[in-house]
């Protein structure tokens, strides 16, 4: 398809742009509502003092999301897509020349929430980091196989949920790892904090394998 | 665009076929995770004993809900969308090739877990469903507004789990308005069976008034 392939020349450009900087890109996908802000908030909140960091934020509507990110003093762009339902190459190479970004600095993009689409646009980014709510079932991996696959770390978020739930955890551990045999999976919660540690401990080394 | 144009004309087509035998169909939308297929399981055993239905399943990958479905003794038909993120009236309209619907049957089609391009494919039912999981935040008919607008009914769904939850039912409620002011809304939960009967009661009066 002439979209993507036009769309991975861009990816390209960015990630030249990312790594003449040493700038680490984190992208962030999900279903709607799985925490990705909530757990963006936690994160900047936890590495700030010692961290330049920046978001971008896709959404169709709204700015709510960026005004969150931006509660915690961290610049964020808002990109709204429209009727679009994923942020590509473009979008983000454009969003680039609004956001201070100097030499190993730490960039986040929080994708649109949709388990479909945003899998196939290379934004140029080091990773996808897909994030799944425990209350959406042990299955999505496997129905969703295209964003599990594309993703080299899986968040499985809202663990403090569990004891009120019906969810697997080893199910669902075996369903990301059917389609994407390499993932690696940390389970946590956005607003207990279990499993910050081992997230933050995952972006240091991410950070120092660029470095 | 081209092809919205040429998915309406075939949903008119669908629309019409329903029409002349008087079935009801719904378009159950939502995040992937919101409930569809635990709803639709839980519908589907209280209404099989009086009524004829039967159930298209739209999934990018898999069999298990139309498994899920199939286990009820209702028949249900499989479409995988590949990388595809959403269902067309084209493929429903092969769907109903493969399913006997006779005259004042019910058809209950499930689409692809996806706020975003479902809103505008028109499939030629009679109402889109939203069902929104109160895990999912107060914000989604704001972030997500085409789908909310283009719903006539919004579900808020695993209201079981709001003892547990800090989320504002008032506030999703007021969002949802803000985006369509006729949206009629029953809080539910699939699994503990709270506000099944409002939700029966009002497929029962769907049917009436193309009775
Ligand atoms: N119990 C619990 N709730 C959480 C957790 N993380 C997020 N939430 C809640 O989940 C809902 C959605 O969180 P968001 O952070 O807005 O989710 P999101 O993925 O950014 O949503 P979109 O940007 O719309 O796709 C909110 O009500 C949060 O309070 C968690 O770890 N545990
Ligand atoms: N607590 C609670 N859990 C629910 C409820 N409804 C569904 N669930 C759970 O939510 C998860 C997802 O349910 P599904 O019915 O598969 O959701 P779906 O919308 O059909 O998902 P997709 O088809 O993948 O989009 C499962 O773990 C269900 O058990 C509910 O009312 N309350
Ligand atoms: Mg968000
Ligand atoms: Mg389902
Ligand atoms: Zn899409
Ligand atoms: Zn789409």
């Amino acid at each position: 398809r002439d979209i993507l392939s036009k769309n991975d020349a861009l990816a390209t450009d960015n990630r030249r742009f990312f790594a003449e900087r040493k700038i680490l890109v984190l992208n962030l996908v999900s279903s709607p509502g799985s925490g990705k802000t909530t757990l963006l908030v936690c994160t900047l909140n936890a590495l700030k003092a010692k961290q330049t960091m920046a978001v971008i934020e896709g959404d169709q509507q709204t700015d709510n999301d960026a005004e969150r990110i931006r509660a915690t003093g961290v610049p964020a762009v808002q990109i709204n897509t429209g009727k679009g339902c994923h942020l590509d190459a473009s979008m983000v190479g454009h969003a680039l020349e609004q956001v201070a970004l100097p030499q190993g600095a730490l960039l986040f993009i929080e994708n649109v929430g949709n388990l479909v689409c945003p899998a196939a646009f290379d934004l140029g980014e080091a990773a996808k980091v897909v994030v799944l709510s425990v209350t959406e079932g042990e299955d999505k991996p496997l129905k969703y196989p295209d964003m599990f696959r594309a993703a080299r770390l899986m968040l499985l978020n809202k663990c403090d949920l569990l004891p009120y739930l019906n969810f697997d955890v080893e199910q669902a551990i075996n369903n990301a790892r059917r389609v994407n045999p390499d993932i690696e999976i940390i389970q946590l919660s956005a607003t207990s904090g279990t499993g910050m540690d081992e997230w933050l401990n995952w972006i240091d080394n991410a950070e120092q394998s660029i470095a």
